[in-house]
């Protein structure tokens, strides 16, 4: 089953 | 003092029902530059983030930046008493605790005003970068939003794969398979009937098609979406408000385990 990624993984919390 | 006059009052009524589901509440940061929001979805898979330029609105004021936090659901509520042919007019003082919406008839016979009260919302800024991407897609948004519609009704997930070839939606379920595939065709006369393929390496990925269907609902917005896609990578769907501006969706893609 492919997991749902978050987009904080990928984005630095600025 | 921050105000902000929109001819086309019916550009904002759209904005909010294409974000009113998707985030609940978030900030409007104005400054004099224009109108700014971000904002994550509940469980943080997808963002909107939305720009509108101070030289689209007919006038702008803004004397200080400000963070106007908004609960979308009742921006809704209000906007839904403005016509669709009304000019609205935001306007806050500095530090204020309501937004007032004014709505002018087309024949300037009815006017109207509401307030709504702001909210103190923590925000949280991603930093997203500026970058290249592997596939920059452009197709009509009703394209757009029939594809995903249809295969929302046969799968969860969809695998988007652009290559040479073309731009192709995949999608299994209970019921069966589904692949819709779209080819570069620059043939239509109207740009915004065209499907333009920018491929700088072939691309695929796998995403959550409830979201994508979701973000089809800015298609009122704009008669062309743009998705960029890159490995490994967030997909962006982006909607061009006329001069105005525009909305981008980002949502993380699905990963193998």
């Amino acid at each position: 089953m492919a997991q749902q990624g978050t987009l904080t993984a990928y984005f630095p919390r600025a | 003092m921050f105000e902000a006059r929109i001819t086309q009052g019916a550009v904002l009524k759209k904005l909010v029902e294409a974000l009113k589901e998707l985030v609940t509440e978030g900030n409007f940061d104005v400054s004099s530059t224009g109108l700014q929001l971000q904002a994550m979805d509940s469980s943080h898979v997808c963002l909107v983030s939305l720009a509108l330029r101070e030289d689209g609105f007919e006038h702008f004021r803004c004397d200080r930046n400000m963070a106007m936090g908004i609960h979308f659901q009742n921006l809704s509520k209000i906007l839904k008493c403005a016509g669709n042919e009304d000019t609205i007019t935001l306007k806050a003082e500095d530090n204020a605790d309501q937004l007032t919406l004014m709505f002018e008839s087309s024949n300037q016979d009815r006017i109207s005003d509401f307030d709504l009260k702001l909210m103190s919302i923590e925000s949280e800024h991603l930093g997203i970068p500026d970058q290249e991407y592997s596939a920059e897609i452009k197709m009509p948004s009703s394209e757009y939003q029939r594809i995903v519609r249809d295969l929302t009704s046969i799968g969860d997930t969809v695998l988007i794969s652009a290559t040479k070839e073309g731009i192709k939606f995949s999608t299994s379920g209970d019921v069966g398979t589904a692949n819709v595939t779209l080819r570069h065709n620059t043939t239509p006369e109207k740009p915004e009937e065209q499907t333009i393929i920018d491929l700088k390496e072939p691309v695929a990925l796998t995403f959550a098609l409830r979201y994508l269907n979701n973000f089809a609902k800015a298609t009122p917005l704009a008669p062309v979406v743009k998705l960029s896609l890159t490995k490994d990578l967030p997909i962006v769907v982006e909607y061009q408000i006329g001069e105005l501006g525009a909305v981008k969706f980002y949502l993380a893609p699905k990963i193998d385990d």
